[in-house]
């Protein structure tokens, strides 16, 4: 499903240059649930941009839908429109902030993506008010950012990255601002999607979550320095 | 050090009120560090928001100070110049989101309240440094919000909430961005300006931390429905 090669990013800023990410390589696979974990700075965030089109990378290559003779979509050879329709309809995003528009209810935050990719009105509010049950906001749904709390603007947010049916979510922290049982309830969520085929790709400082993946990355300083399969769930 | 007294507050959102915070008691004494737990839209960032005067409660009372006659100062009696006074040099807040001006670097941004505190030069540069220092970002200065990680910005907004030596520190969830070693580097700290005869009134998610304050408050529903002493650390 997707395949990172040799991929290497540096911001400079003034006369300092920091290797945020250096010769990354992954692979993640369909129905693949994999963790990323590392300390505050290791490039976690950096990553998940470069993956979704979002930042470019100085070099490496990021290739989706790898056939059996490992071709693929290579999202930095593609064109900006291109990349937005990879991003509508393949790739599910959760960032770490900024997730909403602070002008649209939580129904309308959700339901944008598919209003984009010209989804059919009814499907559209079937698949919305779905998924903001799933999430435990169906009594929020005319709500705006602004009038709900920290987790529930990240449960809007997880809602909204699936509305499309992603082949694969990438999620920076989805479950950074939620109590416990909250996070439960939201894992519960990702390990049915894995199950329906679904691969996610998900950053978190949370132990137990991480546990709960196929796969654990470890980014530390911009390298990926070690790699183990998570204990089963 | 801070006594509230049946804190109510409740959000009126078109033809629905929710009842965010009812009937809340609680007091903090000097040199206490006190934890609040509870599910994700509970009332957590509610109640820090009454505290820091940055909202306003249907009724109640939130007084600082209190000598031993039970009287002192209470932040909803008070002309908003007054208020801005005790959040300046009395109290350090740190927020669930958007605690940095994006137009400042982090080196500004901690020293603003000293700036406004009228902190001479010397002073004012000598403690941002320090405070930058302790929470490891001697090396990130002079970045931009946007140019910092999500940790990175919150170890920002630890240092600022610092930087005036606030007797009670508000804090909503300050580690929540942070992983498992830097979190403990902030609770060392926390525990640190303890000692020092500060109190911390913290909302977290993470078990952990819970335990090591004096006292853990749980709020279910806009109420205080359990408070118990923590495990010594
Ligand atoms: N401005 C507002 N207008 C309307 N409702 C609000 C507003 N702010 C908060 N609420 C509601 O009040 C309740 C408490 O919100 P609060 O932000 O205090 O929860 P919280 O405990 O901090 O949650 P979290 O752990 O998710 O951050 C929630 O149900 C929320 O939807
Ligand atoms: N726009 C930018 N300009 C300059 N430096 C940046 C920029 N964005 C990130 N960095 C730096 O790159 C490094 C990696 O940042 P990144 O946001 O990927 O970390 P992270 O692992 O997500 O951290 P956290 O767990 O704190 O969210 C950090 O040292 C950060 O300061
Ligand atoms: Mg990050
Ligand atoms: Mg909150």
């Amino acid at each position: 499903v997707l395949k990172v090669n040799n991929l290497n990013k540096s911001y400079i800023t003034g006369n300092i240059t920091i290797q945020a990410l250096e010769d990354i390589n992954l692979e993640i696979r369909k129905g693949e649930l994999v963790a990323i974990v590392g300390p505050s700075g290791s490039g976690k965030t950096t990553l998940i941009n470069c993956l979704g089109a979002l930042d470019f990378p100085d070099a490496g290559q990021v290739i989706y839908n790898v056939n059996n003779n490992g071709e693929g979509h290579d999202i930095t050879e593609m064109k900006n429109q291109e990349q937005k329709n990879m991003r509508l309809k393949k790739i599910g995003l959760i960032f770490q902030f900024y997730n909403l528009f602070p002008v649209l209810t939580a129904y309308e935050n959700v339901e944008l993506p598919a209003l984009i990719a010209k989804i059919k009105p009814k499907s559209r509010k079937n698949k919305v008010e779905e998924l903001l049950k799933l999430v435990g906001l169906g009594e929020r749904i005319e709500h705006y950012p602004t009038q709900l709390s920290g987790g529930e603007q990240q449960r809007v947010t997880i809602a909204r990255s699936l509305v499309n049916d992603p082949l694969i979510l990438l999620a920076d922290e989805p479950t950074g601002e939620l109590d416990t049982e909250t996070t439960l309830q939201i894992m519960k969520i990702f390990l049915q999607l894995k199950d329906n085929g679904h691969s996610i790709l998900m950053v978190t400082h949370n132990d137990r979550i991480a546990q709960a993946a196929d796969r654990i990355l470890t980014l530390t300083d911009g390298k990926i320095i070690a790699e183990r399969k998570a204990g089963k769930h």
